[in-house]
């Protein structure tokens, strides 16, 4: 069990690092509480984004904690890859430069990966090959509009 | 592989029967609050068995079902199918038994009047089983190789319910289905799907529950 | 007590009614679990945006859920009104139309009462009377910018 | 009634001195994510007492001082200052001392190397006392009457720590400045700051603790 943890732990750490980078240009890491007996404690996040001192995830603003949960939720994916991805309003917290990252990041996985974002900000629309609109008039059903294959 | 559609008939906050045509690569789906999108997502969840009803932001399954389409005396239900273009499969050969229709639309599609409670609702023979030794069972159409999840959830005059899973037309159990799903990499645990207010939880969540999302996926 | 807490949730539950029909054109109000012993249950936000049945909070949209609990905000604000307001970033769970509303309610109280609000959003930039721009260049302390008095 | 201006020093990611004019209205607050702008709210809270640390996303209050200016074995600080604006205040005259100070820079600002330890800084006169008879006390500035809370906090050599508020200058309590800020209806459970997440925190909070909230306001 300790080995099968290791093994995933490691893999998702290196994930990790090289994800942060890539979306903050930052150094990040995980930190288990306790090194020698990982189910003794917890793990943490640690990052910090560029050029800032190395700080929890309780200190960090509201965007940047996202960058740090969306880089962490990507490493674990990277661990497990799968046929497709689907998230729902990942990149609120984001100011336009983050959501420009983190859209040409999805642009890119989409090679290998079907991925289905719901989003309401515009970078995030713009980087996308389709776009499927839904809506909901007085008193209707959802009717999903704009499906050009 | 990838999603090639979904179908939703009486999901929330959908009418009689949507279908949701799908591309491989990147799709956004826009619109207003309250307009259906995160109800799209939770359809996926509800068809492939991913989720409980908590995790669809619904307090039990028959909250599912439009709720202009339940009233009580009758019987209601919603059917969510969710239709997988395997061509491009890798180790296609090993993992899938290819079954040739003709025509391809054999595959009843799960409307409302024509299913029959619990039986299959295709008797044309055992070609379309659901799974075959353990192998995927692909439906040729149009030159691409399909693979049909549906789930039904019915709930009767006394407000009873039940949920029956099917592959191609079959029933299946939900274990079936997710050893089928795990050859698709789709794991219930699996971290694919990111819902509204998950970026948030993670951020939330003390470091012991952190450490144990890497316990479940070692 | 009972008279003190019944006095301020009429008045509170009047604001709620007056304020969530301006966000968003539909009807909510507020319910008591206890109606004759307030002190023995909770309290309920309930209601429905435009055009659709009344529902709980809990099954409400993303973005429905935030207006209501907005409405909630105001609506006890506005029992107890201060000269000053500072919002952070209550805006981001909202489309483009709902931001738009909701920059036009601040931009009307504002008339009255000095209001501060973060915001990355464009209507709400373009609502306000003026920008003060906040930056932090690598390792460097935040710099506050574009007080045009 | 409104905010002149904000005044930090060493607070959070924010410099030597940096003053922050505001108007009345409605003022913007932007800029990219961890750049400081809730930096900003937070001080407004530190200076006016309005929340405990926890509310202000340190861990204790000497996480506040800027990092770059804490090191062991020195002493740090951080002050910050709100001026406040009384000319339109309602009864005005029956709420507020007017006192014209000559020159307006009688009240000192508080840099750091001038604040003697707990004894009020400006010796000139009883006139600037903190509060006269528990009203607030005005200073003239070019036409308009000034009122300016600061607050600071001192980490010794050893880790200890204490934070003194001082109203226009002179030393006065926690509970002093509550009462007067509650005649300019500015209160500590009073919804007038929303911070980055109280929207989604109301949201999540379960029915009795809603409905404490209007208890409170009772
Ligand atoms: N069983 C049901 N029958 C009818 N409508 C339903 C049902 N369940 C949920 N809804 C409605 O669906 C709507 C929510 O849709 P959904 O959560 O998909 O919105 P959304 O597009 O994701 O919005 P947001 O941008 O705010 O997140 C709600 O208004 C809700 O009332
Ligand atoms: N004591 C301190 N010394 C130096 N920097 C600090 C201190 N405390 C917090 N910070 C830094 O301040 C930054 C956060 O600023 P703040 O939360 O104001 O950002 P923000 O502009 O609100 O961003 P967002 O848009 O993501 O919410 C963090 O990067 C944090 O590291
Ligand atoms: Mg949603
Ligand atoms: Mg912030």
């Amino acid at each position: 069990r300790l080995r099968a943890f290791k093994e995933a732990y490691d893999a998702v750490n290196q994930n990790f690092q090289a994800i942060f980078a890539e979306l903050s240009d930052g150094d990040g890491h995980l930190q288990l509480e306790d090194e020698n007996d990982p189910f003794n404690g917890g793990l943490n996040l640690v990052a910090h984004p560029k050029g800032k001192p190395v700080q929890r995830l309780s200190s960090m603003s509201g965007g940047e904690k996202s960058l740090t949960a969306l880089s962490f939720i990507f490493s674990l994916q990277k661990y497990r890859p799968s046929s497709f991805y689907a998230f729902d309003e990942v990149d609120m917290f984001l100011d336009g430069a983050n959501v420009a990252r983190l859209s040409k990041m999805v642009k890119q996985q989409a090679q290998e990966a079907q991925f289905i974002v719901v989003s309401l900000r515009r970078p995030m629309i713009e980087a996308s090959e389709r776009t499927i609109g839904v809506t909901q008039a007085r008193g209707a059903h959802t009717q999903v509009l704009g499906i050009k294959l | 592989v990838h999603i090639k559609s979904v179908e939703l008939n009486h999901f929330k906050s959908f009418g009689g029967s949507t279908k949701i045509p799908l591309l491989p690569g990147f799709t956004v789906v826009s619109g207003p609050n309250g307009s259906g999108k995160s109800n799209i997502l939770d359809a996926l969840l509800f068809c492939l068995g991913l989720s409980g009803s908590k995790g669809m932001r619904a307090e039990r399954l028959p909250d599912l079902i439009n709720n202009k389409h339940t009233s009580n005396g009758r019987v209601s239900e919603t059917i969510v199918s969710v239709t997988f273009d395997l061509t491009d499969l890798a180790d296609l050969d090993n993992l899938v038994t290819k079954v040739n229709l003709n025509p391809p639309e054999a595959v009843k599609d799960l409307n409302e009047n024509e299913l029959v409670e619990e039986s299959p609702p295709n008797q044309e023979g055992e070609e379309t089983a659901a799974i075959n030794n353990g192998q995927l069972i692909a439906i040729s159409n149009n030159g691409s190789w399909e693979w049909k999840v549906t789930r039904r959830l019915r709930v009767n005059k006394k407000g009873n319910y039940a949920s029956t899973f099917y592959i191609n037309g079959q029933v299946v159990t939900a274990t079936e289905l997710h050893e089928q799903l795990e050859k698709l990499r789709i794991y219930p645990e699996g971290y694919n799907v990111v819902l509204q207010g998950d970026v948030t939880r993670i951020i939330n969540m003390n470091t012991r529950e952190r450490r144990e999302i890497i316990d479940e996926l070692a």
